[in-house]
């Protein structure tokens, strides 16, 4: 380009930056007339730090959307729910946030896990990783990490230590790893922490 | 190796406009 051929700029700045893993933005919002699953709906996809930015900088926070929807970002390839094949054996690493947090700590938590997950924090156990997803509702907001083993104590413990330090969560905000197919026998009552932190 | 990128790198691309 122009730029690069001026040596006016270093070429490394326009270099994107690639990512380990290509990541899949998914948007659901609640609609009468499908199922759960057809209202999941598939954004877009990135695979550098670049193309991150440009999405998020372009799309609504978490804290504007409206209630009952939800963002998702997974791995390309694995869909935003139990029974996908990366999922099913999986669980995830929940963060319950009061009604004031909305305001507080929601944007911060939720960025703060994407940039966990585009930059490979969990380092050899980022592999374990499938996404996140942060649920707007109106008696509080979650944030949940979905990792693909919750037999696997070590990667799991790992990734959870990993995100309190990184979120830097105190003792008001409680996180618990639920195995999905507790969640999902138990839908609509308490599902058990298999792992606290 | 792993592409791994700590959080001030990744943010400080945020609103890099070389980056675009």
């Amino acid at each position: 380009t122009e730029v690069a051929s001026s040596g006016e700029f270093p070429p490394e700045y326009l270099i994107k930056h690639p990512l380990q893993n290509t990541w899949t933005l998914w948007y659901y919002e609640p609609d009468r007339t499908k199922t759960w699953e057809e209202s999941q709906r598939e954004i877009t996809s990135f695979d550098t730090a670049e193309d991150f930015w440009s999405l998020y900088n372009h799309i609504k926070t978490a804290s504007e959307l409206r209630q009952g929807c939800d963002y998702s970002m997974f791995k390309q390839g694995i869909r935003p729910m139990w029974e996908d094949d990366q999922n099913k054996c999986g669980g995830r690493w929940l963060i319950n946030l009061d009604k004031k947090q909305r305001t507080t700590d929601l944007d911060n938590f939720w960025l703060e896990i994407l940039l966990c997950m585009i930059g490979e924090a969990f380092n050899e156990y980022s592999d374990d990783v499938c996404g996140a997803v942060v649920n707007i509702r109106p008696k509080g907001d979650k944030l949940g990490v979905w990792t693909s083993n919750a037999d696997c104590a070590d990667s799991v413990m790992e990734i959870g230590r990993k995100l309190k330090e990184r979120l830097r969560i105190t003792s008001k905000t409680t996180m618990g790893y639920q195995v999905h197919k507790d969640t999902m026998v138990k839908a609509g009552s308490q599902t058990k922490n298999t792992y606290t932190l | 190796g792993r592409k791994s990128y700590d959080r001030e790198f990744l943010l400080r691309l945020q609103f890099d406009p070389n980056s675009k």
